[in-house]
């Protein structure tokens, strides 16, 4: 998969921004958390940009936040 | 309640209505 950069994302609208980072993000999760990956990417989403976009130069904080994002999910459909 | 409907789901090739509209 071609690498998401800080450059690409600066010559996109937020709106667009978001977009990019989904597309990038949502087959990473896909590959651990198949079920969920629509409602994680989601929570991650809400993250700012400029955090998405270290998480996704840095594969073990953003399986941090995969985790996180899954205890979140979890205790807010308890 | 708005809870119900979050998280936001992202779904490749759609685009994403989670972001807070400009």
């Amino acid at each position: 998969q071609e690498p998401l950069t800080a450059s690409m994302l600066a010559s996109a609208r937020p709106q667009e921004e978001k977009q990019m980072l989904g597309e990038w993000l949502f087959p990473f999760i896909q590959a651990t958390h198949p079920t969920l990956a629509s409602k994680i990417t989601g929570i991650l989403l809400e993250i700012d940009n400029s955090e998405l976009l270290h998480m996704l130069e840095s594969p073990e904080s953003l399986r941090y936040k995969v985790d996180e994002a899954v205890a979140i999910l979890q205790a807010h459909q308890a | 309640s708005s809870s119900v409907n979050w998280p936001p789901e992202f779904r490749p090739g759609e685009p994403w209505k989670g972001y807070p509209n400009i």
